[in-house]
This record gives C-alpha cells, sequence and structure tokens, in this order.
C-alpha cells in the first residue's frame, strides 16, 4: 500500500491511498484504502490520514476517522491523537500497520506498531527525510 | 511552523533488515525521495495538496517495488486488483475505486470519481467501465506482472496448503489462520 498527505499553501489538505491489496486474497476481498474514513481521511478542522498495514482491523478501527474525532473532540494534538490509535485501540483488536498524517500547522505524525514502514516528508524549509526501520 | 508540505508511505509490515540488500533498500530510498519530491514541487509552486498527494502516490504506482499499481500483488486467483481512494480535506469530498484489473494508476480514476461524479466508491468492472468511457487506457496484464509477487503467492498457497494439512489433523484451529 502506498500514500500521501499534503497541507498546501492556502491551508487546504489532502489525503491519498492506493494499493494492490493483500497476497492470496480472495476474489472481491476490499481492505481499508478505498474506504473513507478507514484507509483515507481529509478534515481541514482537523488533519489529513492516509493509512497502511492489516486492512480488516484499520476498518474496524475506522482508523482516519478516529483520529480526526480525537482532535476535533478531545483537543487532542495529531501526535498524541495519531499515537493513541495506532499503539490504542487498533493495537488492542489485533492490528497491524501504521499511518502517516498531517495538520493545517504543519505537524506532521508517522507512528507504526510493525518492525518496519517506508516513509518520508519533506516540509518546507526542512530537509527531505526517507526511513524505513524504526531508528 | 512549516506553510506546506507532504508525508507519504510506501507500506508497513514485518520488513527485515537482514534481509534487505543495500542495493534494494537504496532502490526503496530512492523511490520514496523520488514521490515526496514530485509532490513537494507542486506545493512549492503553490499547488494544492490534492494534486501533490496524487501526483506523490503515482510515482509510487508507477514502481514495481510498492504494493500498489505496477507493484500489486497477486489474488488466491493469480490477479491483481486494486483499490484506491482520495480525500479533499478543504470540501470533505471524496472518491474511491475498489477491485480494478487494469488501470495503470487508480488514484487517478478515484480523483475522478471524487469530481465527476455523485458517488463516492465505484468498485470492479463498473469502475473499469468508467474508466474507460472517460478515455482512461486499460492496463493488460502483464503490465502488473512482478517475478517477486508471483513468488510471494506461491508461497502464501503452499503455506496455506500446509496449514490446512494440519488443520484436518487437528493440531491447527480455523483461528490460528487468518485468510484474506
Amino acid at each position: 500500500t502506498v500514500g500521501a498527505v499534503a497541507l498546501d499553501q492556502s491551508g487546504n489538505l489532502a489525503a491519498a491511498t492506493s494499493t494492490g491489496g493483500m497476497t492470496n486474497s480472495r476474489h472481491g476481498r476490499i481492505g481499508d484504502s478505498p474506504l473513507v474514513g478507514a484507509g483515507t481521511y481529509a478534515n481541514n478542522q482537523t488533519c489529513a490520514v492516509s493509512a497502511t498495514g492489516h486492512g480488516e482491523f484499520i476498518i474496524r478501527a475506522v482508523l482516519g476517522h478516529d483520529l480526526s474525532a480525537l482532535m476535533q473532540y478531545c483537543g487532542m494534538s495529531l501526535r498524541d491523537a495519531a499515537e493513541k490509535v495506532i499503539f490504542g485501540r487498533f493495537k488492542e483488536l489485533g492490528g497491524t500497520g501504521g499511518l502517516v498524517a498531517i495538520d493545517r500547522q504543519g505537524n506532521i505524525a508517522l507512528p507504526f506498531n510493525t518492525p518496519g514502514m517506508y516513509r518520508g516528508h519533506y516540509l518546507q524549509a526542512q530537509k527531505l527525510e526517507t526511513a524505513i526501520y524504526r531508528e | 511552523m512549516p506553510t506546506f508540505g507532504i508525508v507519504i508511505h510506501g507500506g508497513a509490515g514485518a520488513i527485515s533488515k537482514s534481509a534487505m540488500t543495500r542495493e534494494l533498500e537504496r532502490s526503496y530510498h530512492d523511490g520514496l525521495r523520488e514521490a515526496l519530491t514530485a509532490g513537494y514541487e507542486i506545493l512549492e509552486s503553490g499547488g494544492t495538496a490534492v494534486d501533490a498527494v496524487q501526483k506523490a502516490v503515482n510515482v509510487m504506482e508507477d514502481s514495481p517495488l510498492f504494493n500498489a499499481g505496477r507493484g500489486a500483488v497477486f489474488t488466491h486467483a493469480g490477479r491483481n486488483e486494486m483499490d484506491a481512494a482520495i480525500m479533499d480535506g478543504a470540501t470533505l469530498k471524496a472518491g474511491a475505486v475498489a477491485g480494478v484489473q487494469h488501470i495503470k494508476n487508480p488514484i487517478n480514476i478515484a480523483r475522478m470519481v471524487m469530481e465527476k461524479t455523485p458517488h463516492v466508491l465505484l468498485a470492479h468492472d463498473g469502475a473499469e467501465e468508467f474508466a474507460r468511457l472517460n478515455g482512461f487506457e486499460l492496463m493488460p496484464d502483464e503490465y502488473f506482472f512482478t517475478e517477486s509477487r508471483w513468488q510471494q503467492l506461491q508461497k502464501a498457497i503452499e503455506l496455506e496448503k500446509n496449514w490446512k494439512e494440519r488443520s484436518r489433523s487437528g493440531s491447527e484451529s480455523d483461528s490460528e489462520q487468518k485468510f484474506g
């Protein structure tokens, strides 16, 4: 699965996710990526999110919207909300994976509960960074 | 604080450092860098966040390294079935496609669903028909074939067969094996 979230100069957020699904899946299996609110979510009031991992658990956790709701209704920061969904309910359900997220202030979060996640960020006035393992 | 920027992922999982060659590792970093740069350039020149995320995803869809587009994994039947979604935070509009088999860049069709239809999600044959009617080129199965993904499927089928034999003998229960 691949995904991207962005903040533009007008202060607008967007999220996108694309995937080949799961190896050896049965015909017609759909994971979280095309389900708005699960693997992909964007809301200018909160953040943009793209998730990756075991799709069935991301759907059950409604991961993207859950993160946004924690910010909107509980006033949590992007980083705290992202950590809470990945290491909280999602993990408790048995889910493995991660997400990338950005808010309107340019804060970012890239939490994952697997050994690695291919990831990177490139923010204004900062250098481009990429990583694979937990380092 | 930065006034614009982009963050990407190319999948998460049991990525083992010991199983990764230095060359492959470099290829992944290069692929991520290329996707980030493509998205960042759009943002830097005043483009929209929607354009930036679409472009970054396009780069990764076109790479055989990542499980999307050209590098998509195989289903049990040996086919590629791809899903994609895009959402605009300014309008809360969203578009998605599921189970497409011949679309080079599924995220582009998802965006067209968002912008040109009253719907959110189109699936399978209907999504492909929508793409064809809107002038998108459908790719042959061979475009999505990668040897490494094919070998992953063969290994998964073998593991499944072994599990079924153990399950029949009573040494393993159904709940011990998830099957997508």
